[in-house]
């Protein structure tokens, strides 16, 4: 299992929509400060089930939508699309490729769907449980959270040990 | 269940011996459990020694030391329970150069073998990456994406 | 006193206004009282305008935003209530090439009031100060003091 | 009033005494990570009578003091003396050049004294109290704490400004 793709459309400052084809590898993201890198490591945890809105930067669900700006006028939903290859069925699904999209609106409805079939937030979450993807992994590390790792205290350090394990 | 654990616990202490001293030019790092005779109730202290230096708790080391022990113990994670990707932000912000320069180039290794996303300034860990993408903002503040080539991104030469 | 207060807010915003667009390139910084009619026991908001954007809170901030408009507060502080002197500990590693800049440009400016110590990795910021400390670590872990020239701390031009 | 020089001997990583000489306006300190620089800023906070160990990145106060490498040998006693210009007489004393010295030995004492002359704690808050140094002016901002100065409370703010009023 390896990802494939991402697509942002009316996440945060992605106001168009982009699309990120990723390679194997290491993919390097860069721009000015305050350009929307950010943004992109919060649509990855958002679109994988991230509820929490404070770790996304926000202090209420509407806050991820696109807000407007001079010249632009605010958007009505904000949506995220991630692409995995499961040719290994590491994913427990029969897809050989498997598409996870979160979409929310600005009257507060939320809509999740695994290849464009409509399901709830526990599906994802169940699906993810054991790819190493699931929550509290440490596979999306935010900006200024490198410090934190280290400064778990023990007994959580042993939660790391247990999600190797 | 215990074994598991037991287990677990010493394969990620031998791959973050095998990182350790190649992040930091050096030195080694030591997991401990708190409790040894009761794995699964205990917790796990980590104890680091820079080159050249007396092992230390993780409070008294600096900036630097601390990020790169972190990256040492990510990487470690990368050996022992891959996941499908990584996304890594700005996490080399607080290395020197010849830091970022080591960790740039077991990123590379690990990138072998993982899939790791790493948003970066630092030119060191540009250089090293197989893909650029770039991220700006236009002038009424709305992100759109450039796909880069290397010389795009780095800043023009003195 | 009351009176007192408020002058005191009307100067930190006023010093805030002169440099905020300078370090931003643009956009401006606003002070509130949380509570105007009771300046004594109210609170004091910030919003911030990066340049190109809508008015937000300091929350939804980036990274390097969030460090330039805490330089930004600090400079205009050295404006209202010098001090003998400031010690800044990387406060421009978050930044982008072109804040390093901007930010060095200010710090050589409130230099020539102020005495400022800044702890840096940033070449930017290196060659803007009037004097350079290096700090080694020997073999042995005890750090030593070299007095240096700008071109002994440069990385060698590539 | 201004800083003219700070001498370290024994505190932290200083295992040798090292004087820095400030000259007017921009000072930059560079260096490898872990060479050191951060204890200078230590040294300023602790001289000028910081009391909060963990702020000093320690857990017992003897933590500041030089605890030995593989070929050195750890340190009885810390001391650091800062010396500032106080021809303007901004310092309530009569002198125009002003020392501060602290000293912290293994045993748990300590001792400060003002021009070679030994006295209390007190006194060194007492005489810093409206020269911009005192508790809770932001002349010292340590590593990674630039993102506290935004992200305090609003009443903490009016603090701030009580500061320069
Ligand atoms: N809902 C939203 N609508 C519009 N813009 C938003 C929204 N949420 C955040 N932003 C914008 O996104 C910007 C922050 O982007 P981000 O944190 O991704 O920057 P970055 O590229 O990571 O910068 P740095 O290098 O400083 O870390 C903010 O300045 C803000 O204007
Ligand atoms: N009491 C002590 N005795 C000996 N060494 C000490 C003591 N306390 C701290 N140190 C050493 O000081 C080092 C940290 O130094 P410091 O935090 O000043 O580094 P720095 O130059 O700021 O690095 P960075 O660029 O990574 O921030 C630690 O690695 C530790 O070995
Ligand atoms: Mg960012
Ligand atoms: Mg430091």
């Amino acid at each position: 299992m390896y990802l494939k793709s991402l697509t942002i459309h009316g996440f945060k400052s992605f106001a168009q929509r982009v699309e990120l084809v990723f390679p194997r590898g290491v993919t390097a993201i860069v721009g000015p400060n305050g350009s929307g890198k950010s943004n992109v490591s919060d649509a990855i945890r958002w679109v994988l089930g991230e509820q929490n809105i404070r770790s996304l930067r926000g202090s209420a669900l509407q806050d991820v939508i696109f807000a407007g700006t001079d010249s632009r006028k605010p958007l009505g939903m904000a949506e995220v699309s991630i692409t995995f290859d499961n040719s290994d069925f590491a994913l427990p699904l029969e897809y050989a490729e498997v598409t996870i999209t979160r979409r929310t609106y600005r009257s507060g409805e939320s809509e999740f769907l695994i290849n464009r079939t409509p399901c709830r937030l526990r599906d994802i979450h169940d699906l993810l449980m054991d790819s190493g993807l699931g929550r509290g992994s440490l596979s999306v590390i935010g900006q200024g959270e490198v410090d934190a790792i280290l400064s778990v205290r023990p007994e959580e350090r042993r939660a790391l040990i247990e999600e190797v394990a | 269940s215990r074994d598991r654990l037991v287990a677990a616990f010493e394969s990620l202490q031998k791959a973050l011996s095998a990182v350790f001293p190649r992040l930091f030019g050096g030195g080694r790092a030591v997991l401990s459990w708190t409790d040894p005779e009761n794995p699964l109730e205990s917790g796990i202290d980590m104890l680091v020694q820079p080159p050249g230096k007396r092992p230390q708790p993780l409070l008294t080391l600096s900036g630097g030391e601390r990020a790169l022990a972190a990256a040492s113990l990510l990487f470690a994670i990368m050996t022992v329970r891959p996941s499908p990707f990584f996304v890594l932000d700005e996490v080399d912000a607080a290395l020197d150069e010849a830091n970022v320069d080591r960790f740039a180039q077991l990123l590379q290794e690990y990138g072998k073998r993982n899939q790791i996303i790493v948003i970066t300034h630092r030119q060191g860990t540009m250089e090293r990456a197989d893909a650029l993408f770039g991220v700006t903002m236009e002038r009424h503040g709305a992100s759109q994406l450039v796909s880069l080539r290397l010389d795009d991104a780095l800043p023009a030469a003195p």
